[in-house]
Formats: structure tokens, sequence, C-alpha cells
């Protein structure tokens, strides 16, 4: 059975993008065969591979609003066992292009279900409550949510539970949360610790035990085309992926 | 006349808040009088001046809307000289709500032609370009395009052009780029300086010469509800948004 992550926040610049590129490239060498979907119309997840959105040819864009078949447009990635269904900037148009259509939200979800030779299949959100985040999150198995170690990236946090909660009850009903992941998270900055009490006390056991740090070789990395385990296998913030990748097969295992 | 920039940039994180609150307060300062329109659905910038998100009463989505007159739902800040437009979470459905009317994009416009007792008038947009940015770049004289000075920032900034150029284009003739503040520069990283090189050979004398520094009294002044400039004036933050201020001021007066 194929578990499919959406990576969720509408916060933007939260590591969301970061998340999926270099978490799902720890676990594929952990021998597990993986897809990133780009469902963010800058294409940042594709870009991070070192690949150009697509244009004129089948992408996620084309797959979401059912012009395609899934299998057409998946490429291959330097990384073995890992996958990419590159983004478009058509994906711009999603929200206005299937506000007239009826159940626009199953559309990803009818897409992903003839993908079954896939253990993992993570979907990296734009920083928005639209069409291409409610079509993911009803697609989805499991949600992870990054949450940046700052003040003002709290604010939406209880929005997104609710957002979840709805989909949940209303088109999802398998959909849970798989965890919560601290991200950039500076020890120098005297409220990085009081964050990270916040958002424990308010998810649990739901976060990670694994922090990612903010560290300079991680928005190096994308500007080389590479995860940053490719581009520098034993900084911080490579390991700290590694970690969290163990991490997360620990949680699946157990369930 | 009124001067209104729309602060905007779809790619999530890069400052659009942070500018909004710190530029308008050191603004204020010079003596202009200055409303903040909180469009985001998270209301960072409501929060950044220690106040909470509007329920049960008129708000920016109740303007937006047109259920009610921008008059009625500004409040004060405790900064001389700068109002608020607060946000309320129902910001979240504007995109559904005016995609059956006529002419969605021209709602917020509408509804500030009352207001003619600001100098300018600051509107923050969310990470997206749905009908709450539409309708800023709509209303708005002027845009102010914060730049994070990362690899990822730069893949968007191409289409945030074309959307402003169909805008101008199709619905708002006068609308101007004000200027492109350089965000999150950190000398320490290698990749800065190359970007910043990048962004001016982009966008030439339209880039502020002024760039925003990272500096950890900014993330810091929103968990104590206040301006940068409020919370630590000395702090580098603080400093470089009143330089910012001093910049727009010569350009404006320039003209
Ligand atoms: N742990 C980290 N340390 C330092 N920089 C980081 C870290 N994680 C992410 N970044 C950088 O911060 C920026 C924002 O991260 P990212 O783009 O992954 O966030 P996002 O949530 O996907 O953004 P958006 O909301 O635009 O989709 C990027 O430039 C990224 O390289
Ligand atoms: N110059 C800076 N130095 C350090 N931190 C900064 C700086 N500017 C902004 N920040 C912090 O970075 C985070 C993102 O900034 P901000 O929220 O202003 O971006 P935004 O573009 O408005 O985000 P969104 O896309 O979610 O609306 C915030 O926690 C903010 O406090
Ligand atoms: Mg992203
Ligand atoms: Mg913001």
């Amino acid at each position: 059975k194929t578990e499919i992550f959406a990576v969720s926040n509408q916060k933007g610049g939260v590591g969301k993008t970061t998340t999926t590129v270099n978490l799902a490239t720890a676990l594929s060498t952990l021998n597990k065969k993986i897809l990133i979907i780009d469902l963010d119309p800058q294409g940042n997840a594709t870009v991070s591979f070192g690949q150009k959105r697509v244009m004129g040819k089948l992408s996620s864009y084309g797959v979401i609003t059912g012009q395609g078949q899934a299998q057409e447009a998946i490429v291959a990635t330097m990384v073995p066992n890992l996958y990419l269904l590159p983004a478009s900037q058509e994906l711009l148009g999603v929200d206005l292009e299937l506000a007239g259509v009826q159940n626009p939200q199953f559309y990803l979800k009818k897409s992903l279900e003839q993908l079954i030779d896939f253990d993992y299949i993570f979907i990296d959100c734009p920083p928005a409550v639209g069409m291409l985040t409610l079509n993911a999150l009803v697609a989805a198995t499991q949600v992870i949510i990054p949450i940046q170690c700052e003040y003002l990236a709290l604010e939406g946090v209880a929005d997104l539970m609710k957002t979840i909660n709805r989909i949940k009850q209303n088109f999802n009903p398998q959909l849970n949360i798989q965890g919560v992941v601290l991200t950039m998270y500076d020890a120098r900055f005297n409220l990085a610790k009081s964050i990270q009490n916040d958002v424990r006390s308010f998810f649990g056991d739901l976060v990670f035990k694994t922090i990612i740090p903010r560290n300079v070789r991680i928005p190096e990395a994308p500007s080389h085309g590479k995860p940053v385990m490719l581009y520098d296998f034993k900084s911080i913030g490579a390991q700290s992926y590694i970690h969290l990748a163990a991490e997360l097969l620990q949680r699946q295992q157990g369930e």
C-alpha cells in the first residue's frame, strides 16, 4: 500500500519544499521507491533537482486537471529510487479552472490511483489553502507539517488544523497527521526554545524529536540542483534530514 | 493624492509582512499619515501590532467583499499616524466567494475610493496569486517587491512580473513598480552576493540601494507586538528600514 504524504502549511517559507526534497531523498537511500509531486506553481521542488518547470508537455498540472496519466509525466532524478512529477507554471490557473467542475477536490486522488509501485509519494504544496492544497489533502493518507521556529509562523497553525479536520470529516476519513517538523531552529535566537515548547504543547507526540537546525548548506544546495545530502553529506542540514527519515520510518513500522 | 503600495511576491516567507509593517512605521515618523491593509488570512501584519485577527466585526474581508466601508473597520496602532485595517480568518474564503461575481478584481479598489486623508496606503499580500493579490494589484498605484536573497526565491520573480504586466494592461494602467527590496541578506552566505547581482541585472535601478540584512531582532519584534523600530531602535534591522523609508521618500519626491 502506497503511503501518500502531503507536505503542507499555508505560512510561506517554512521549509515545505526543503523538507519534501530532503526527507524523500534520505528515505530513497533506505531502499524505498519514492515519487515527489510538485504542486507549487513556482516549481521549487523541480528546480531543487536541477530540472526546469515543464512547458508544453504533461506536468503535475496536466495530471491534476485530468489531461493525462501520471505515469506519462514522471521523470527520474539523479537519486536512484527517487522520481519526480514536475510542476509547470500553468498550476497558477488551477483554482479558477477547477472552480466550475463537480467535486474538484478529487481530481488528484483519481489520477494517482494507477500509481501502485511506489512505497511513498510526497506532495509539495504551495503556501495557500486553495484547490491545489485541497487536492493534495484529499489524495493523501498522511500530512507532514513543517513549522518554522519563528513567532509569525505560529499564527496560522490552528487554521491549518481546522482545514485538515474539515477534509478528514468531509472527503478523506483516512487522513492522519504523520508529524510536525520543527525547521530553521536557531539556538542563538531567544524565542526558538519557547516556540518549540509552544508547538510541543499544542501537538504533543506528533512533533518529531528530530529538529532541523538553520544551516547555510541547505539554501546553497538548490543552486547546485541537488538535495543537500548530495551537495554536502556531512553538513548538519543533511544529517538532520537523515535522522528525520529514520524517525519517520520507525513511526511507519511501529504503526 | 494617496499613493497605494501593494507589497507582493507569491514566494512565501520573503519578508512581505516585515517590510509592510516596518517601512510603514518608519514613514509614519516622517509625518506621513499611513494605513496598512492586512489582506493575508493569517493576519501577520495585524499580529505584528499586538492585535488579534478580527472575529464578528468588520475587517479587511468585509471591506473587500463590499459588506462595509473601510472607515468603519480601521483601527489605530500604538504608532502615531499609522492605522490598520485588520485581517480576519474569513479572508481564506474570498477566492471562492468572488469567483462567481462580475469583475471581482475591482472590489477592493471601489471600497478604497472613499479613503482620501491618507498619504500612503500599504497592502500586505498573501503568498499566492489569487483574488486577494489581484484585488491589491488593481487597487494599487505602486508595487513593492521584497525578494529574499536565496536561490529558491528567484524562480518566481519572472512570473510575478508577468502578472503585474497583465494587470497593468487589462485593469490598472497606472500601476508602476516602486521598487524591489532585497531582504534577509546574509553576507556570510556565499550565494547572497551573486543573488544580489542577479536581481540588480534583472531589475536595474528599480532595486533599492538599501538592503535589509538578516537580523535576529526582526523576528523577535512581532512576539512583543511591536514594529522593530519600537522594539529595538538601534538594531541593524530597525535602522535599515529607516534608511529604506528615506530612500522611498526620495523616490516619491523625485517623481
Ligand atoms: N534548515 C534550514 N536552514 C537554512 N535555510 C533553510 C532551511 N530550510 C529551508 N531553508 C531556506 O529557506 C527558504 C524557504 O524554504 P522553502 O522554500 O523550503 O520553504 P517553503 O515553505 O517551501 O516556501 P513556500 O511557502 O514559498 O513554498 C529557502 O531558501 C530554503 O533554502
Ligand atoms: N531581515 C530579516 N532578518 C531576520 N528575519 C527576518 C527578516 N525579515 C523577515 N524575517 C522573518 O522571516 C519570517 C518571514 O518573514 P515574513 O513573515 O515577513 O515574510 P512574508 O513574505 O510576509 O511571509 P508569507 O509569505 O507567509 O506572507 C518571519 O518570521 C520574519 O520575522
Ligand atoms: Mg515551497
Ligand atoms: Mg506575510
